[in-house]
C-alpha cells in the first residue's frame, strides 16, 4: 500500500466546475452582492469579471467588517460601496494541471481554493469537502 | 504501517479548549451576537448558556437570512431578534472520548464539532483545520 500515491493524484476530475460555483461581478455594488451571498448561502466566493478572469474573493464577514461603525453596523454606505472596495484581492490557487499534494497544503488554512485554467480563465473551486472525502477513502482502502 | 492506526486516535488532545472559543450566549440579541460575529472573524460560532451548555450554533448567514426582506436586508429588525430564535439547534458534536474515526466522519458536512463532556458541558471544538493538519502528518509519516 503506498500512502503517498494520493499525494500525486492530479486534482482536475475533483475540480468542482465554474458553472457550478456562486459568484460575484467584481464591477456589483456591496448591496447586490450581500444578497447573492445570503441567496446563495455560502460565506465566502470568487469575484470574477466580465472575461470570467479571477479578481479576488469576498465574504459576508469582508463586507460586515467594512460597514461596522462605533456604536452600529453602517447598513445604509452599502449601495454606494463597490466589490472591488471590499473584496480580497490575495487568492490562494491552485492551476488545473496541479496535484492533490499542492491542495492539501493549501486548504491547511484556506476553506476553498480557485482553480486557474492554463489561459488564466476561471476553472473552478476545490473545497475542504472533496479534499477530506479524498483522504477518508484512502485511509479506508 | 498502519494506515488505519490514525482512526483510533483519541480527540481529547487536538481539542480546541472552551476558553479559546468565541461563541455567543442564547439570551442575547441578534444584534449583539453579529457584532461578536464581526469582531472575533468567524462565520458560525456556538451558543451556549448560562451554565456552559451547548444550545446551538448561530452564523452570520442564519442572522442576514431570518432578515432578507422582499427588496433589501431589514436590519431594523436586528435589536428585537432574540439568539434562541434564529441559532440552529441541531448540532454536529463529539463527545471528548470519541476518536479520530468519528471526527473524520462528521468533517465531511460540518466545517467545526462541538466537543462535549461527560457532564454534558461545552469541551471545546473540533476543526477541519486541526483534522486537514493531522492526515497530512499521517500521510507524510
Ligand atoms: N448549500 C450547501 N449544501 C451542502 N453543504 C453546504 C452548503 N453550503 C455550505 N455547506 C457546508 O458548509 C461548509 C462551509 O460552507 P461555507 O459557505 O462557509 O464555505 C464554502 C464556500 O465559501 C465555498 N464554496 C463551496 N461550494 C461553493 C459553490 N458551489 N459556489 C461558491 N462557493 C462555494 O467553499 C467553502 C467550503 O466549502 P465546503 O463544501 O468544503 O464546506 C461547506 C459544506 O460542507
Ligand atoms: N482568526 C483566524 N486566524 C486564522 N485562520 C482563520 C481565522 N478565522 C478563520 N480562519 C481560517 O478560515 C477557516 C474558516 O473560518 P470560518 O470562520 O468560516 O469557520 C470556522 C468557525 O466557524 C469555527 N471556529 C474556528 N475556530 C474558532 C474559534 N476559536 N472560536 C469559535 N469558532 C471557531 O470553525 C470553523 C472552521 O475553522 P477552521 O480553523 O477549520 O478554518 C478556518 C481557518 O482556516
Amino acid at each position: 500500500l503506498n500512502n503517498k500515491a494520493i499525494l500525486d493524484m492530479p486534482i482536475a476530475d475533483l475540480v468542482i466546475p465554474a458553472e457550478k460555483v456562486a459568484h460575484v461581478q467584481s464591477g456589483n455594488s456591496a448591496e447586490h452582492a450581500l444578497l447573492v451571498l445570503t441567496k446563495t448561502g455560502y460565506s465566502s466566493v470568487p469575484v470574477l469579471d466580465v472575461k470570467y478572469r479571477l479578481q479576488g474573493l469576498l465574504s459576508t464577514k469582508m463586507i460586515t467588517e467594512e460597514i461596522l461603525g462605533l456604536e452600529r453596523i453602517e447598513y445604509d454606505r452599502l449601495a454606494t460601496l463597490k466589490v472591488e472596495d471590499v473584496m480580497d484581492q490575495e487568492v490562494a490557487y491552485l492551476k488545473i494541471t496541479d496535484t492533490f499534494r499542492r491542495a492539501l497544503d493549501l486548504v491547511i488554512n484556506h476553506a476553498f481554493l480557485c482553480v486557474i485554467e492554463e489561459d488564466g480563465t476561471f476553472a473552478g473551486i476545490m473545497t475542504r469537502r472533496v479534499i477530506l472525502k479524498q483522504l477518508k477513502k484512502h485511509i479506508y482502502s
